[in-house]
């Protein structure tokens, strides 16, 4: 049997909101580690790696490890029917074709409960090895939505070039160009406000601002995000959810032909 | 014109 119970509620509902644009369906493999997630999107150039730890949800209890492949439209339209302050359980059968969803109000006079078939897919799983960056900025994470949506409607795609003084975003187009230039934050007084760079050495890579967008859907989950960047490797955009795990997107970088 | 990788380029599929 498999039981995973939050009373944060409304980290899953922010974390299908987060995926759900980006990946049509993915598979949750539950062990008792937690929850994870690792899925590509339809063009294979952006990959989704979600985890939500054991210890971080109120009651979990994984007998045997289980697989559900879910579509993830279906699964988004059935926990827009929770409330925001309701506990959410997930729960399975061992080798059922189905799992539940449990929505259960603050007062407890409410109680919904989800049951939805699940899929048999077969995804590949990538390897993706910890790697040392050659440059990471932290920093606000609507700050960072902000830009690739500003940035978005001057072209179809952005260079975050990262230096030492700091980071600048640029795209051009047909109506001109635009730069953002974020200077390191040097009083860091209130953390999450700030902008914090590690370089090793300096990186300028090129992205697809669709997906950037797409990415930013996970902003509610967190107030900051880090982005990896090394030369002619995938930038990696993490939101850490607060006591529980992370959502991590791969983006491969756009390359001269 | 530019083009992206498929990300089986930079990670081994398992």
């Amino acid at each position: 049997m498999f039981e995973a119970r939050l009373l944060r509620g409304s980290i899953l509902k922010k974390v299908l909101e987060a995926i759900k644009d980006l990946l049509t369906q993915a598979t949750f493999d539950c062990d008792d580690s937690g929850i994870q997630l690792q899925a590509m999107d339809n063009s294979h150039v952006s990959l989704v790696s979600l985890q939500l730890r054991a210890d971080g949800f109120d009651k979990y209890r994984c007998d045997r490890n289980i697989s559900m492949g879910m579509n993830l439209n279906s699964v988004a339209k059935i926990l827009k029917c929770a409330g925001d302050k309701d506990t959410v359980t997930m729960k399975a059968q061992d080798n059922a074709d189905t799992v539940t969803f449990v929505f259960e109000s603050p007062n407890q006079e409410k109680v919904s409960d989800y049951e939805m078939k699940l899929m048999n897919l077969d995804l590949e799983h990538l390897g993706i090895p910890e790697t040392e960056y050659s440059c990471t900025i932290r920093m606000p994470s609507a700050e960072f939505a902000r830009i690739c949506r500003d940035l978005s409607q001057f072209g179809d795609s952005m260079v975050i070039a990262c230096t030492k003084e700091g980071v600048k975003f640029s795209a051009t187009g047909e109506i001109g160009s635009a730069n953002i230039k974020l200077a390191q934050t040097a009083s860091v007084d209130k953390e999450e406000e700030a902008v914090i760079i590690e370089m090793d050495e300096p990186v300028t890579l090129t992205f697809a601002c669709q997906y950037l967008n797409y990415f930013t859907k996970a902003t509610s989950l967190s107030p900051q995000v880090q982005l990896s960047m090394s030369a002619d490797v995938p930038l990696v955009v993490e939101y850490r959810i607060q006591d529980i795990g992370h959502i991590r997107y791969y983006l491969a970088p756009k390359i001269e032909d | 014109a530019t083009h992206q990788h498929c990300l089986r380029v930079y990670y081994q599929v398992q």
